[in-house]
């Protein structure tokens, strides 16, 4: 499973 | 971002602006709990560990340094700064703080197995955990002054909205992106973490409307 790389997420 | 996600960062940013006021104006740590501000500031070190090596952009790197920093602030403040460090009652403020970093290092580890995560996913992974569980050294200071101060008590309210903003935010995020990435991890803990405020929430509101003070049963 591949992690959110994109996540902008605070 | 979507206007829940933009609510939720404000949210969180309105309450440490408010911590910080709370302090300065009232001039002592009463009924605040250092132990809930040392595990955000672990939270934050640990979950924005990507500062290092990525940037993303000017608003998400900003924030992160303002949490980072000013989490820092508010310890050093009660720790070494006076008249909050001779005001802070650390008798009343007993939780263990290996309690809650220790199962969810556990649980980090599990999980970045499970998916496969390396280093900086791992911290990030127990962040997210960690973050779920941060503010019940508060809550228990809470219950044990009984009655709350307005400002302590704005200032668990918005820290308790701002996750709640998010869940919005992922709900909104999933109806609307085609591609979106759910993760399963962010949203129970989310859940969990906003759970954990729905009593005070309960009695916070009731005092809002009803009005007098605000306490909590003992």
């Amino acid at each position: 499973e591949e992690w959110d790389k994109e996540k902008d997420e605070l | 971002m979507n206007i829940f996600r933009f609510a939720g960062d404000m949210s969180h940013v309105f309450s440490i602006i408010i911590l910080l006021l709370r302090l300065h104006v009232a001039k002592n740590a009463n009924g605040v709990s250092l132990k809930t501000q040392e595990l955000f500031l672990i939270v934050f070190c640990t979950r924005y560990l990507d500062l290092l090596i990525r940037f993303i952009s000017l608003y998400n790197s900003a924030m992160k340094i303002l949490y980072i920093g000013s989490t820092a602030a508010i310890i050093h403040m009660i720790r070494y700064r006076e008249p909050y460090r001779s005001t802070y009652d650390r008798s009343q403020d007993s939780f263990r703080l290996e309690f809650a970093l220790i199962p969810c290092l556990v649980l980090a580890m599990i999980t970045s197995l499970i998916r496969g995560f390396g280093f900086i996913e791992l911290f990030w992974t127990f962040s997210i955990y960690l973050e779920a569980v941060a503010i019940l050294p508060q809550l228990i200071v809470l219950q044990r002054y009984s009655v709350v101060e307005n400002l302590t008590g704005h200032y668990i309210f918005f820290l308790g909205a701002y996750r709640g903003l998010y869940i919005l935010n992922w709900i909104y995020r999933a109806y609307t992106e085609k591609h979106y990435h759910h993760d399963y991890v962010v949203y129970a803990c989310g859940f969990v973490q906003t759970a954990l405020y729905a009593d005070f929430f309960y009695y916070y509101f009731q005092s809002k409307y009803y009005g007098g003070t605000f306490s909590l049963p003992t």
